[in-house]
Parts: C-alpha cells; structure tokens; sequence
C-alpha cells in the first residue's frame, strides 16, 4: 500500500 | 474523494459556521474556549502552508483559505469585538501541556524530517487534542448551551467521518497514513463522552448538563 495517503486531505 | 470525505468536510465546514453565527447572533462567545480556538487557529496555520507550495485542486485550497480565515474571525470577535464576554476565568486550561507534547513527538514520529512535514505531523497531533479545553470549559461550567452542543458535535463527527474515509481509501486505493489514522483514532475518542451526552440529552430537547 502507500503511505502518506492524507497531502490531499483537509 | 468518497462520500465520507465530502461529509467529514462539510461537517468541518459547518461546525465552524455555526460557532461563528453563534457569537455573531447573540454578540457574545459564553462558553466557547478561546483556548481551543487558538489551537485551532495554529492547526490550520501550519498544516495549511502548503497552499504556497503544492496545488491539490480549487476545492481543496478554498475550503484551506475558508478554514483559516473563519479562525481568524472567531479569534477577532472572541478577543476583540466581544472581548467583554469571553469567559476567562472557566477558561483555564494549561495549552503549553498540549502543545509541547505535540511538538516532540511530531519531532521523533513523523514521515520526513523536513521543515513542511514536521509543521504537518505537528498540526496532525495538534488538532487530535485542540478541543481539551473547550472540553474542560463544559466540564468545569458543568453545562453547555444547545448551539456550543451542535457545534461540538460536528465538530466532532467532522474526524469520526475522516476514519470511514481512510477505511474506505485503504480497501479502495490502498492508501493510509498512519499518523494520521493514530491521530484520527485519538480525536474520536475524545469526543465519545461528549457524543453520549449530545444523544441522550441534547437530541431529546434537553439542555447538555453534566451531573453534579
């Protein structure tokens, strides 16, 4: 899987 | 972007909305922390730094520049436009006991050591903890009035709805983040109590008091 998945999130 | 995103944003949006109406309608800020708002106010300052470096999409930097302006307006008209009405003396709260465990352990535990990541984790860690004092505020007043109730509850559900998302984006997309599903875990928590209250006594029209 890929980590650090939340940059995108608020 | 799922629908437990969507809703855990709106939710965002609108806990910080009706805390804004609320001090606005009844010009007063009663039994609202100024301590909470503080931290949030550093929350979104240092998490959302990124808006100078990296674009994600429109929503996503609006709803950024909506947050930290409205917690720039909640810290004006708390302590400057309705300064006369802020409860300083329930508001008591130590903040240096949150925000420098946050700052050491965003320090050891974090993705990269790098200026833009750690002002990342330490705003993750941050917010998971920001509501304590608004917590102990009700806690030491013993009650809260129905609209602080509602905008503690969403609030609240705001992250609860964020931990669906990151379930939802695991399986989906096999995508996680560890610090923040932690973080996540640790905001919800916080508020369960709070959340037994607003259902059992809030909802059924009652004021939320805590037994003496």
């Amino acid at each position: 899987g890929n980590e650090k998945a939340s940059k995108d999130e608020l | 972007m799922n629908i437990f995103r969507l809703a855990g944003d709106l939710s965002h949006l609108l806990a910080i909305i009706i805390l804004l109406l609320k001090i606005w309608k009844t010009r007063s800020c009663a039994g609202i922390s100024g301590k909470s708002q503080v931290l949030f106010a550093i929350v979104y300052l240092t998490r959302y730094l990124d808006l100078f470096t990296t674009y994600i999409s429109l929503y996503n930097s609006i709803m950024k520049i909506v947050f930290i302006a409205a917690s720039g307006a909640t810290l004006y008209l708390m302590y400057v436009k309705f300064k006369a009405t802020y409860d300083h003396n329930h508001d008591s709260f130590r903040i240096e006991f949150l925000l420098i465990p946050c700052v050491i352990l965003a320090l050891i535990i974090n993705h990269d050591f790098t200026v833009m990541e750690i002002l990342w984790t330490f705003s993750i860690y941050l917010e998971s903890v920001a509501i304590l004092p608004q917590l102990f505020l009700v806690s030491k007043t013993g009650e809260a009035e129905s609209i602080t109730s509602h905008y503690l509850f969403a609030l609240g559900s705001y992250r609860a709805l964020y931990l669906l998302n990151w379930i939802y984006r695991y399986m989906a997309e096999s995508h996680y983040d560890l610090i923040a599903i932690f973080a996540g875990v640790v905001q919800t928590i916080l508020y369960c109590d709070f959340f037994y209250l607003y259902i059992t006594k809030v909802l059924k029209g009652k004021k939320l008091q805590l037994p003496a």
